[in-house]
């Protein structure tokens, strides 16, 4: 790409293969190399750096919109994470919870995955590692009933901040969105705003189904922020563009790895200057 | 749907009498556009049209007074050889116990997969084992546990303070034994670019000298699917692939991508989080699917 010396029909197929290789989406990519090209027909870049600058603020551009923190109003705010399955949920549960201690809060997990095999034992692992109460009842319990235990507990705890781990669920199984909507319903009954913040987690190796996916979860539970999990890895996540583009969704925070530290707060900057690296 | 979008290319075809190849071209920009946004790679997706367009742009498709179902026939039959025919089988021959390795990146399926082998080997009159080597990821061996529970399948375990290498060694000698006829593998989720992570592996694979080493992936992996899958098989060498959540709507194109770079035969599909929905597969229902 840097190896262009001018912006030739070389240089444009070029750009088109980088995007799409980033799991851009064909019409994604196909959207800002037409506007790229429009911006160059009227103001010729001198070079394919400033071509590519350009580039990089446009995509700064539709990621930076929405607001970068959480809201987490006083006294008990609520946090639901959802997400299909195998995305990083339940870790990256941990690492905000860690976060969020860091930062003076005082989190209380909620294992509302009273389904797979071992998850709740997953959480509560987590949980001492970071130091932070888990509330859980046995496993095939009913999540609501699990989410309702957690607000008491939060309460009689003072804790000020409840995450509550979900699942995996694939979208497209229509009893398994209805039981997530029992779970927000629960905890909208109990507290009046909540849940503040229903995060999705998606995970960046994922290609276009993850617009598919963040549409039907915000259909189903109005999805406030997006996590993106495993950045580490080679995958660079360009389906966030579509999603920016259709549903201005803010990503919230990242994950880049598997430890409890590999986690921040999303930098539109930093992200759109990964996919040209 | 692809057929739809293709009958549109060639709508006005009546007025024009025979085809020239732009036309062609023009419809084969469709079925490119297909593939893309199934998450086929980008260069498997144009050399995959270049196959295609030979045989596309033949007298008996200019001249056919159905064109779009010519290319789409033709479309097909490419996808369906590139995919392989072959039905999914494990490979136990050789040596008792069989060991079967699953590998991939974190989260794709593998410890709940190698539940789901272990039911299905044992239906075909195989005596499974499962061995419990990822020590890393918080309550893993508890996670296979409980699915070997589920199926009344042993789990050769050593908790997680002991290397997987030597937990996988000490399986190969358990499972002799006990008389099992075939050691299931469950390794940590790993990245393809981690070095220490893949050199863990190979050195797995050498003390146990897997009969099958499959790649198990998610099908909704994206444009990445080729590196993961060419570096864990340039690295490791991969004998098969199991592709997960084929439950969900993912069209799969990671399927061919893999395929089409690796060789790899795909040998299971994952059709459910429950431990029956393990299901062999079909090329030609795979190929109608990453179509669209
Ligand atoms: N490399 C990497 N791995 C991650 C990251 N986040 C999570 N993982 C790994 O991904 C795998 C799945 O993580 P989980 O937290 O269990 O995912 P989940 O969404 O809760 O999964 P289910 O509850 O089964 O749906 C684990 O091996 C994690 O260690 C990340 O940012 N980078
Ligand atoms: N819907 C569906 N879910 C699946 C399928 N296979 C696995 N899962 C789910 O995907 C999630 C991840 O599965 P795991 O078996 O933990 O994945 P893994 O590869 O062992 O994960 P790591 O060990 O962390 O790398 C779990 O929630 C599983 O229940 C499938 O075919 N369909
Ligand atoms: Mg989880
Ligand atoms: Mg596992």
């Amino acid at each position: 790409f840097q190896a262009r010396r001018e912006l030739d029909a070389a240089f444009w197929d070029e750009l088109e293969e980088r995007l799409i290789q980033a799991d851009l989406g064909a019409h994604t990519t196909a959207d800002l190399v037409d506007t790229l090209r429009e911006t160059h027909d009227k103001r010729r870049f001198d070079s394919p750096e400033q071509a590519e600058a350009a580039l990089r603020q446009e995509m700064m551009r539709l990621l930076g919109g929405g607001t970068v923190g959480l809201n987490l109003p006083l006294p008990l705010a609520v946090i639901l994470v959802v997400g299909v399955n195998g995305v990083g949920k339940t870790t990256s549960i941990a690492k905000l919870a860690k976060f969020l201690a860091q930062s003076g809060r005082k989190p209380l997990l909620v294992a509302g995955d009273t389904f797979r095999a071992a998850a709740i034992d997953q959480l509560k692992v987590w949980g001492e590692r970071v130091a932070v109460p888990v509330v859980a009842q046995g496993p095939g319990s009913d999540p609501s009933a699990v989410v309702f235990d957690g607000i008491k507990a939060a309460r009689a705890r003072g804790a000020d901040v409840l995450i509550v781990d979900t699942a995996g669920r694939l979208h497209t199984k229509i009893n398994l969105m209805e039981e997530l909507k029992k779970v927000q319903r629960i905890v909208q009954r109990q507290i009046p705003d909540a849940p503040h913040e229903t995060l999705l987690v998606l995970d960046a190796v994922t290609g276009q189904n993850a617009l598919v996916q963040a549409k039907s979860f915000t259909q189903a539970v109005g999805v406030t922020g997006l996590v993106l999990a495993k950045l580490d890895s080679s995958s660079k996540g360009g389906v966030v563009f579509s999603i920016a583009q259709e549903l201005s969704l803010p990503i919230k925070f990242v994950g880049t790895g598997e430890r409890v530290d590999d986690f921040a707060p999303f930098d539109a900057g930093e992200f759109a200057g990964a996919l040209f690296a | 749907a692809l057929t739809d979008r293709l009958q549109g290319v060639f709508k006005d075809m009546r007025s024009k009498g025979r085809l020239a190849e732009e036309d062609i071209d023009e419809a084969l920009r469709e079925v490119r556009l297909a593939l893309l946004e199934a998450d086929v790679n980008f260069k498997v997706a144009r050399d995959f049209i270049r196959r295609v367009k030979e045989r596309a742009t033949s007298l008996e498709v200019l001249e056919s007074l159905t064109p779009a179902q010519q290319v789409l026939r033709i479309v097909d039959e490419e996808l369906v050889a590139t995919l392989g025919g072959e039905p999914g089988r494990i490979d136990w021959t050789g040596k008792t116990p069989a060991p079967v390795m699953l590998v991939g990146l974190n989260g794709a399926g593998k410890t709940t997969s190698a539940a789901k082998l272990a039911l299905t080997l044992r239906k075909l009159g195989q005596r499974p084992l499962l061995v419990a080597c990822d020590t890393y990821r918080p309550a893993a061996v508890a996670q296979l546990e409980t699915l070997g529970r589920q199926i009344g399948a042993e789990v050769y375990e050593e908790g997680t303070h002991a290397s997987p290498v030597d937990i996988a060694r000490r399986s190969v000698e358990y499972g002799r034994e006990h008389g099992y006829s075939i050691n299931i593998i469950d390794t940590a989720g790993r990245l393809q670019i981690d070095e220490r992570m893949m050199d863990e592996l190979v050195q797995i694979k050498a003390a146990i000298q897997p009969t099958e080493v499959l790649l198990v992936a998610n099908a909704m992996t994206g444009q990445e699917a080729v590196s993961v899958a060419q570096q864990f098989h340039e690295q490791v060498g991969l004998t098969g692939l199991i592709l997960t959540q084929m439950d969900g709507d993912a069209r799969g194109g990671a399927a061919l991508s893999i395929r089409a770079v690796t060789g790899v035969p795909l040998k299971f599909l994952g059709m459910g989080e429950k431990i029956e929905a393990l299901q062999a597969y079909y090329p030609d229902r795979l190929a109608s699917r990453i179509l669209g």
